[in-house]
């Protein structure tokens, strides 16, 4: 189901997809743990989505590349006043 | 302040974009920002070129990264007009920077603040009331496997990694929250958006805040 809603091609019966198939496996056991915290609505849950098959370190490198630069603590000041 | 407060509302936020296999997330939060601010100045909501800030900010590393601060700085110190998004497309992958004239049709940056609101999302609210979507940059580890809500937990702060737009907050419910939009296209979250919880710097969500001044 995860391959035809997200148009995933690989192969079964290749390496990638054994990957593929462990980072999706950990992905379930990850959401099963991030879900267990909060059962309170309108809290944010947490499944399958088109990251699914990708490993944390993959998604950071890919995804996760934006650099907080160091700013002042706000004052109260903007150029308005 | 108002309890409820969504640029959405005034019609001045562009739809939510798909950065793809690219990082340039610093990129699509500042020009979220520069368009949305230029729509509240009256113009048209326009979409900008995306590309043109990955390219032509060098200072950053296009695809490998960079900063919404470095790229606000870039803009305004160079008074480099953004242009439309029509006239310089994304293609998700860094470039050469091409020249536009100064007579060409694009938005420039005035000026731009940046700060830490930690223990001041009040003040952070009345900055987004008062001058437009925020820049902000975020830590989105936990966003691998978001599907919706308002997130509350697993979300560090002092550890910012991706740069967002800040769009409104709704404080009349149970939980006060941001109303964030992201880049990783509509299929991700709800439509697109992510809710963050106020007051207690969830994700970094106040650590490193950008307004824009056109």
């Amino acid at each position: 189901l995860f391959r035809a809603q997200f148009h995933r091609m690989y192969d079964v019966t290749s390496d990638e997809f054994n990957r593929r198939h462990n980072y999706f496996r950990d992905s379930k056991k990850r959401q099963a743990r991030l879900n267990s915290f909060s059962a309170v609505p309108q809290s944010a849950t947490y499944g399958i989505n088109q990251f699914s098959d990708l490993s944390p370190k993959q998604f950071r490198d890919l995804y996760l590349t934006g650099s907080a630069t160091r700013v002042p603590h706000y004052s109260g000041l903007t150029p308005e006043n | 302040l108002p309890a409820k407060f969504d640029w959405r509302d005034k019609a001045v936020v562009a739809p939510v974009q798909n950065q793809q296999a690219c990082g340039s997330c610093w990129a699509f939060g500042t020009v979220g920002a520069i368009q949305s601010v230029h729509a509240i100045g009256g113009f048209t909501l326009e979409q900008l070129s995306v590309q043109q800030v990955l390219d032509c900010s060098i200072q950053n590393s296009g695809c490998n990264g960079g900063s919404a601060v470095w790229a606000l700085d870039w803009l305004k110190q160079t008074k480099v007009k953004l242009v439309p998004q029509s006239d310089y497309r994304y293609k998700a992958k860094t470039g050469i920077c091409h020249y536009f004239s100064q007579s060409h049709d694009g938005v420039a940056v005035k000026n731009f603040t940046a700060h830490d609101f930690e223990g001041q999302e009040a003040a952070m609210m009345g900055e987004l009331v008062q001058n437009g979507p925020l820049v902000a940059v975020v830590d989105a580890i936990s966003w691998q496997d978001y599907l919706g809500g308002i997130i509350q937990h697993h979300c560090s702060s002092h550890r910012s990694n991706h740069a967002v737009l800040v769009v409104g907050y709704d404080a009349t419910g149970h939980i006060p929250h941001w109303i964030v939009q992201n880049s990783w296209g509509t299929a991700w979250g709800d439509e697109g958006y992510v809710y963050i919880k106020i007051g207690s710097n969830v994700c970094g969500i106040a650590d490193s805040v950008a307004a824009v001044f056109l």
